[in-house]
This record gives structure tokens, sequence and C-alpha cells, in this order.
């Protein structure tokens, strides 16, 4: 464990607790896709299959239950709550994930490090999780309304993904064993591009200490 | 062994 993998980490806790408590205390959802909500629900369950099978470490195992905890509870808020699916935005949030998840899957078919059934999905997950984010830019784009704790949301997550690449080029260069992982850097990698565009309208509007708003 | 180093980040 290294301080930006651990930074990182802690960084993705935040984006998800900002979210639970936004949905929490204010009894609203309003700028969140469901779609991404959903898409990160399956990232975890199917990343996090080994739980009962192979023991890492307690902080690997616990928090590995509080993302399958959060996230599926965050679907379920979202889905079934009376008053928070009040607040779903549903007319604009129409992204069709489902255009992501059979992509994602094939090439996890295809390119992968072992063809083993935990190995596809593994990296099936990695891929989706990189992609996973773009309902809830689409939805940003459209609804131009960026609450603080939306923009909170999406930033803190941004920044657990600059973080792990960090964490990836420290452990290369510390780690002697560590070996190349090509598909997790890849895949990381073009993740964290998608928020850059996001990262420069987010950091500008704060500098200028205005209403974020991306353009069209 | 590779899987288990692999899978050793969340």
């Amino acid at each position: 464990m290294n301080i930006f993998r651990l930074a990182g980490d802690m960084t993705h806790l935040m984006s998800i607790v900002v979210l639970l408590l936004k949905m929490h205390t204010i009894k609203s959802c309003a700028g969140i896709s469901l779609k991404t909500q959903e898409l990160y629900a399956l990232v975890f369950i199917t990343r996090y299959l080994d739980i009962f099978t192979d023991f890492v470490s307690l902080y690997n195992t616990v928090m590995k239950i509080f993302f399958l905890g959060t996230s599926i509870s965050i679907v379920w808020y979202m889905r079934y709550h009376k008053v928070v699916k009040q607040s779903y935005d549903k007319d604009h949030d129409t992204f069709r994930h489902y255009f992501l998840i059979l992509p994602c899957f094939l090439l996890a078919l295809i390119i992968n490090d072992e063809f083993t059934f935990r190995e596809v999905l593994w990296t099936f997950s990695l891929y989706l999780e990189a992609v996973a984010i773009i309902p809830q830019l689409v939805l940003l784009q459209r609804t131009k309304n960026i609450d603080n704790l939306t923009g909170n949301y999406v930033f803190f997550l941004g920044a657990y993904r600059g973080l792990y690449i960090l964490n990836w080029i420290y452990r290369y260069f510390t780690d002697s064993h560590y070996r190349r992982k090509g598909i997790t850097w890849t895949s990381g990698i073009v993740q964290t591009l998608l928020y850059a565009d996001f990262f420069y309208y987010y950091i500008r509007s704060w500098r200028r200490n205005e209403r974020l708003n991306l353009p069209a | 062994p590779a899987t288990e180093e692999n899978h050793d980040e969340l």
C-alpha cells in the first residue's frame, strides 16, 4: 500500500459518501445519473466476486463490502425510495448504457490476462468502470444546473482515478516484482482522460468563483 | 502467482 493508492481509495470513498449524504439528508438525486450508478454497481459486483474466496487484507475486504453496499443502496434509493426517486431526472438521463455493457464484455472476452471466468469478469469490470461515468457527464451537459454536491461528486471520482495513476507509477518504480499491467493501465488512463474536460471547467469555475456550467 | 498480485488493488 502506498500513499497514492490510500489517498485514491479514500477519495473514491468520499465521492460515494458525498452522494449518499445528498440522498439521505436532502432526499434528492437531482443531477445524478441512475445509469452511471447502475453501471458502478455492476462494476463492483463483477470485480469483487473474489471477496469470499481470496483474502488479500482486512482493509481490502472491508472496502469491497463498503463499495458493494453503498453502490447497491444508491441504486435502490434512486429507484425505489418514494421521495428521492421523484427528483430523478429520467427525461434527461437517457444514455443507453446497455450499449456500453456489451462492447466491454466482448472486449473482455478478447483482451484479457487469462481466459478464466473470474479473470474475464474482472477485466470486464475494468473496461466498464472506464466508461461508467459517461451517462453522468452527458446528463451534466444536458442539465446546465450542476449543484455543488454533484460537481464535488464527479470531481472526487476523477481525483481518485488520477491518484491511482500516480500509484501505478510509484509501484512501477519502487516495487521490484510489480508486473506491467497493460490492461489495467490503459483502461485507467482512458477513464481518467474522460474527466480531463470536466476538471478544466470545474477548476476554472472554482477560480472565477462562479457556478459551474459545462459548454454544450 | 500472477492473479492475486494482479488483484490486490480495489
